[in-house]
């Protein structure tokens, strides 16, 4: 494993971690999008469909355990802690997410490196999760006050993206047959969303303002 | 004939 490949999995374990501190801690769940959350919960359901029969390493296992886990948890607390599911935003939050499983299950039945059922789904959540983000990122527009958490999250989500990206430059040149033309692209164009919320956030970062998408 | 890697990714 690269550093870059290490320092993406950091930054997408601390994403999880950031969100879980003010899930657990603050007991607020304010401008993070449900939507968001019960797409990455299906994305790693999908993915992870292997988990107990291919063995890669204890450090691959627990990590996909532990992103398991805490997706459906953060999905059953916005959805049932009788606390934490009053700050959801659910007025603001109305990005159509159904629509976007569906698409990407064509895309992976048309689009996959094997004709198998889990190639399939295998695709099915690299391009789930690549516009997994969106309704995230309309909450954050709609949203006038953005907190420093909710903030970090999706900073950090973004950064384990772009660090995925230099992972796979690197793997590319020392491993003669690292190809997986299916994850760089949908890896990229899943980066790309991120560069706007990216600007406003350096510049918020930059000049110490609060952070505020514009509508 | 392996032409993709194994998928050891998260």
């Amino acid at each position: 494993m690269n550093a870059f490949r290490l320092a993406g999995d950091m930054t997408h374990l601390l994403s999880v971690v950031v969100l879980l501190l003010k899930i657990h801690t603050i007991k607020s769940c304010a401008g993070i999008s449900l939507k968001t959350q019960e797409l990455y919960a299906l994305v790693f359901a999908a993915r992870y469909l292997d988990l107990f029969i291919h063995f890669i390493s204890l450090y691959n296992t627990v990590m996909k355990l532990v992103f398991l886990a805490s997706s459906f948890s953060i999905v059953w607390y916005m959805r049932r802690h009788k606390i934490v599911r009053r700050t959801y935003d659910k007025d603001h939050d109305t990005f159509r997410h159904h629509f976007l499983v569906l698409p990407c299950l064509a895309l992976a039945l048309l689009i996959n490196e094997r004709f198998t059922f889990r190639e399939v789904m295998w695709a099915f959540s690299i391009y789930l999760e690549a516009v997994a983000i969106l309704p995230q990122l309309v909450l954050l527009q709609r949203t006038r006050n953005i907190d420093n958490l909710t903030g970090q999250y999706v900073f950090f989500l973004g950064a384990y993206r772009v660090l995925y990206i230099l992972n796979w430059i690197y793997r590319y040149f020392t491993e003669p047959h690292f190809v997986h033309w299916i994850s760089w692209v949908a890896g990229i164009v899943q980066t790309l969303l991120y560069a706007d919320f990216f600007y406003y956030y350096i510049m918020s970062w930059k000049n110490n303002v609060k952070l505020e998408l514009p509508a | 004939e392996c032409l993709t890697a194994p998928k050891d990714e998260l």
